[in-house]
């Protein structure tokens, strides 16, 4: 695995803040 | 700039001055009344209360209320800026902007260290980026060995932490993003450049003129 941990954290979370703004326009 | 019909007064939004509000962060007057209309449909989704608590949040972001998210708990506590348990629309135009392409990535790169800075002792520190990993991971498909784990982290450490103190300090973790800048991929949304295109109501609620 040659991801770092942050990485790894990033791509685990599933976090993408764009979610705030689908089906809410 | 105002499109809709100015009465001369000044609307204020949830409280906050939106000329003001603009005059802090990267948005337009008309792009601060537009995030109004985001705010108003997130802050009443469970409770109409004019704030965001942290169940509103976390269904906006996922459409479901139930899914626990370490990663998104983590953002609505720096959201929370007042540390009251909910987001005020001020704190919500003022934590945007932070993820707004046009802001320096200095700012991101700040926004980024405290979400990792879990204990929030002014550094980034490997229990609690094992915490976040474990957390993550529990929740995800993803499995990873504890023995894994422990090698990322090694590895990561080894990188990060420069004066290998067992700790990333602001300045080795603005070194680490400098080097791996795939980390702050997250902290940049392109909606919110057309933010006004995406909520065009506010266009007939505007009383303010820019």
């Amino acid at each position: 695995l040659n991801m770092n941990a942050f990485d790894i954290i990033s791509l685990s979370s599933g976090f993408d803040l764009s979610g705030l703004f689908e089906e809410n326009n | 700039m105002g499109c809709g019909p100015s009465k001369g007064r000044r609307q204020y939004l949830g409280n906050e001055d939106p000329v003001f509000l603009a005059s802090q962060t990267t948005f337009s007057v008309s792009e601060v009344e537009a995030l109004f209309e985001l705010f108003k449909t997130i802050s009443s989704s469970v409770i109409d209360d004019g704030l965001i608590n942290k169940e509103e949040f976390v269904l906006a972001l996922f459409k479901n209320r139930t899914k626990e998210n370490l990663f998104a708990s983590r953002i609505f506590d720096l959201f929370d800026v007042k540390h009251r348990g909910v987001i005020d629309f001020g704190d919500f135009v003022r934590s945007l902007h932070i993820f707004h392409p046009n802001t320096p990535l200095e700012d991101k790169i700040g926004f980024s260290f405290k979400l990792y800075d879990l204990d929030n002792t002014g550094f980034i520190e490997r229990k609690g980026v094992k915490q976040m990993l474990l957390a993550l991971l529990g929740e995800s498909e993803m499995k990873l060995a504890d023995e894994a784990i422990e090698m990322i982290l090694d590895k990561t450490f080894l990188e990060a932490d420069i004066n290998q103190d067992g700790k990333i300090d602001m300045t080795e973790w603005q070194h680490f993003v400098s080097k791996n800048p795939s980390l702050l991929k997250i902290m940049t949304l392109p909606y919110l450049r057309d933010i006004t295109t995406a909520f065009p109501s506010f266009v007939f609620n505007s009383e303010v003129d820019e």
